[in-house]
């Protein structure tokens, strides 16, 4: 969840 | 989602529905960079590529595809209808310092080398310099027009709720993203000396005007 491809900011 | 970076999102759209009125009531473009416009639309365009690889939420894309499209229609009033009054010499910042040095720190930083992450933390510290040309200008201008300072304080306040949001997001779920926090408190203390003319001028019914 730290990172990688999820970033569910805008 | 939390209420901190719901206020944030609504305020950084907000921010943006503000300089639209401004530029369609004064019919100007005056006292805006070109330049930092510019970088919030390759921000939003390097940030934004997953919209069509990670699906979030109904909002959230609605959000990302608002933020890309609005960008480029701020570059195209600038640059067609209101092209007369925009004054290049104002805006003077060397933005090519910003796109490289943003180029530098993202290969350093990036969590993964794919290139949608990498992009993407490339976007994050461009954000976090984009403001510098158009708090460039309000220096050599020394004022500003009152909407232009509603503008700016909605950006400034879009990124102090987003610290707020990462506390409570540490808290509650412990997530925490050490490159977006970072540039993030960066990018909201550039903002610290216009918060404070705001504050004790704009406010108070005076107008914007550097001591």
């Amino acid at each position: 969840q730290d990172g990688g491809d999820g970033h569910d900011e805008l | 989602m939390n209420i901190f970076r719901l206020v944030a999102d609504l305020m950084h759209l907000g921010s943006i529905l503000i300089l639209l009125l401004k530029m369609f009531t004064s019919r100007s473009c005056a006292g805006i960079s070109f330049k930092t416009q510019a970088l919030y639309l390759i921000v939003f365009v390097t940030r934004y590529l997953d919209l069509f690889t990670h699906f979030v939420s109904v909002y959230n894309t609605f959000m990302k595809i608002f933020f890309i499209s609005s960008a480029g229609y701020i570059l195209y009033m600038m640059r067609v209808p209101l092209k007369d009054t925009y004054n290049k010499h104002l805006d003077a910042f060397r933005w090519e310092f910003l796109l490289g040095g943003a180029g530098v720190l993202a290969l350093v930083f990036t969590h993964k080398y794919t290139v949608i992450e990498t992009l993407w933390t490339y976007s994050i510290f461009l954000e976090m310099m984009a403001i510098l040309p158009q708090l460039l200008q309000l220096q050599r201008t020394g004022e500003a027009e009152t909407i232009t300072t509603h503008y700016l304080f909605a950006l400034g306040a879009y990124r102090a709720l987003y610290i707020v949001n990462w506390i409570y997001r540490y808290e509650t779920e412990h997530h925490v993203d050490a490159i977006s926090t970072m540039a993030g408190i960066v990018q909201t203390a550039l903002y610290c000396d216009f918060f404070y003319v705001y504050f004790t001028r704009v406010l108070k019914g005076k107008r914007f005007k550097l001591p």
